[in-house]
């Protein structure tokens, strides 16, 4: 699965994710890669999200729109939102993370399990990447 | 105002950069670099949000590194089945495709969805039909296929199970499979 989210100098957010699913799935399973809220969401009121990791889970958690809701809802800042979601996907058994910008242009990348491909660059800034394990 | 940026992901994988040979790490991190540079590239110049996560998501279609589009994994059956969305927070427009094997760039087709249509979501044989009939571009079904991914299925396949989108402990260290792989 790929993804991206940004914010643009008009203050707007976009998400976008992209994936073939999972090798030697079933023909015609699908994950939460096009289901909006669960695997890509964005409202330039609070964030814009792009998962990746057991679809099924991010599925049932609405994890996209999870953190959207707790930051609009109950206030959390956009770190305290992703921990809370990913730490939700991890009770339902889900593997996997997110990428995340705020509309104040805060980024979060949380995880919980290895092989996360991740990079990020502000404008007029060098490109950052990394492999985390 | 808040400085422009964008976040990129190349999937989610049971192996970490320890289990990777130091070739296999270098290209992963030129692509992600220049897909990054690119979506900086466009919000410098005054594009959308839109426009930058949809390039970005584009370009990592295009890479055989990448679980999407060409290099993405095959199901049991052999074949391909791609999925994509895109959302917009200004407008909260949304657009979504699922279970597509022809189309080269599903992205640019959920976008299509969020901008030319009235739905959300289509799939299978409806979505490549819109495809269609906005003049995508349509590939043959192999074009998705590389044989690290067909080597992952047989190893999948080996072990009846499935596997999230990186194999590359069997590559670096001459296993099978990663044997702390769940999915697999």
């Amino acid at each position: 699965t790929v993804g991206a989210v940004a914010l643009d100098a008009q203050g707007n957010l976009a998400a976008a994710t992209s994936t073939g699913g999972l090798t030697n799935k079933q023909v015609g399973r699908v994950g939460d890669t096009p289901l909006i809220g669960a695997g890509c969401y964005a409202n330039n009121r609070t964030v814009a999200v792009s998962c990746t990791g057991t679809g099924e889970m991010f599925m049932r958690a609405v994890t996209a729109y999870d953190i959207s809701a707790r930051m609009e809802y109950a206030g959390m800042t956009l770190v305290e939102a992703c921990d809370a979601a990913v730490a939700r996907l991890a009770e339902l058994g889900g593997d996997g993370g997110l990428i995340a910008v705020d509309h104040l242009g805060n980024i979060a990348l949380p995880f919980n399990t290895g092989g996360m491909y991740r990079g990020y660059g502000h404008v007029g800034e060098l490109p950052q990447v990394d492999i985390y394990r | 105002m808040s400085i422009p940026v964008i976040v990129i992901h190349g999937g989610a994988g049971a192996i970490a950069r320890s289990a990777m040979t130091p070739s296999k790490e270098q290209s992963f991190r030129q692509a992600l670099t220049e897909i990054v540079a690119t979506g900086q590239q466009i919000l410098a110049a005054g594009g959308s949000a839109m426009d930058a996560v949809t390039e970005a998501v584009r370009l990592l279609e295009e890479c055989p590194l990448f679980n999407a589009g060409h290099g993405a994994v095959f199901t049991h059956e052999q074949t391909h089945e791609l999925d994509a969305s895109v959302m917009d927070g200004q407008t909260l427009q949304a657009g979504a495709i699922s279970c597509v094997s022809r189309v080269r760039n599903p992205v640019l087709l959920a976008r299509a969805v969020m901008e030319h249509s009235e739905h959300v979501l289509f799939t299978g044989d409806g979505a490549e039909a819109f495809a269609r009939a906005h003049g995508f571009e349509m590939v043959a079904a192999d074009f998705f296929s590389t044989e690290d991914r067909l080597q992952q299925l047989h190893r999948a396949r080996q072990r009846g199970g499935m596997m999230l989108d990186h194999d590359g402990a069997a590559e670096a260290s001459g296993d099978p499979i990663d044997p702390d792989n769940k999915y697999g």
